[in-house]
């Protein structure tokens, strides 16, 4: 969980599959 | 595993379509810099960057089957070196100059107004002439890009569930399937068996000085940061703040 915590943003875009491009 | 059946040449194939768009600042750039301003637009355009970048790691064949622990941990130990092999990458075939992106290009003599940054413009820069005098091709710079994201992080502690014993495993296949697919690329280009191996040693140990060029670079902006020369904000943060920690 802390991992998840940290790193959240990094862990959404792991994650899910929505456009990175949209994202960004 | 399909990666462990894949033959270099698919992988490369594969690599190649992971690559991200060309990206651009889209800033009006007023010159001449200010130390302020010109790190600011390359923290904004790291930030696009990066989130280009999960989605490039995303697509190494193998790369999401690893545990989710292990993703974090390679890109978070890895960006910024992957950030800078992009540039010189960009930048191989301009000599003396940076090309960070289609609307942002600096001179090493622009990188005087920042305090430090002349140092790491050079090392960039000496790395960079050494790509173009061995003629980099562009399947050997995936390779060595996913190279750099598979090798980034040879952690030290032994993997305590079957999970992350799994997950090293698969990584250990993966770093197996891209120096394949190095060699393969190498082998392409009619040169002698000797010659082959002196082109992967010196395309190797250069993987080497990106990595202190990083080091230097991540140490540059953690300063940055804490002198309020330039904000830091989303995924740049959490990467920086990933980075800084954990070396402390």
């Amino acid at each position: 969980t802390s991992l998840k915590e940290k790193h959240k943003i990094l862990h959404q875009l792991l994650q899910n599959s929505t456009s990175p491009v949209d994202l960004a | 595993n399909h990666q462990s059946t894949m033959s270099p040449e698919e992988f490369i194939s594969r690599i190649m379509e992971a690559e991200p768009p060309e990206i651009y600042l889209m800033e009006d750039l007023k010159k001449p810099f200010t130390e302020a301003s010109m790190m600011m637009s390359l923290t904004n355009l790291a930030d696009k960057e990066l989130v280009l970048m999960i989605s490039w790691a995303k697509k190494i064949p193998g790369f999401v089957e690893l545990s989710l622990a292990d993703q974090i941990h390679l890109l978070k130990c890895c960006w910024l070196e992957i950030l800078m092999l992009g540039l010189m990458w960009r930048s191989v075939d301009h000599p003396g100059k940076l090309i960070f992106s289609p609307d942002f290009k600096l001179s090493r003599e622009e990188g005087q107004c920042v305090e430090g940054i002349m140092e790491i413009f050079d090392m960039l820069l000496a790395a960079t002439s050494r790509f173009r005098e061995l003629k980099l091709q562009r399947e050997e710079y995936v390779c060595l890009k996913a190279m750099i994201l598979l090798n980034s992080n040879l952690s030290t502690s032994s993997p305590q569930t079957t999970e992350e014993l799994e997950s090293r495993n698969k990584l250990l296949r993966l770093l197996d399937s891209v120096i394949d697919a190095l060699v393969w690329a190498i082998s392409k280009l009619g040169l002698s068996t000797q010659q082959q191996t002196l082109r992967l040693g010196h395309l190797a140990m250069l993987l080497s000085h990106i990595r202190h060029v990083s080091n230097k670079g991540m140490d540059h902006l953690s300063n940055m940061k804490r002198k309020n020369v330039v904000l830091v904000y989303n995924l740049l943060l959490e990467m920086l703040d990933a980075n800084t920690s954990s070396s402390s």
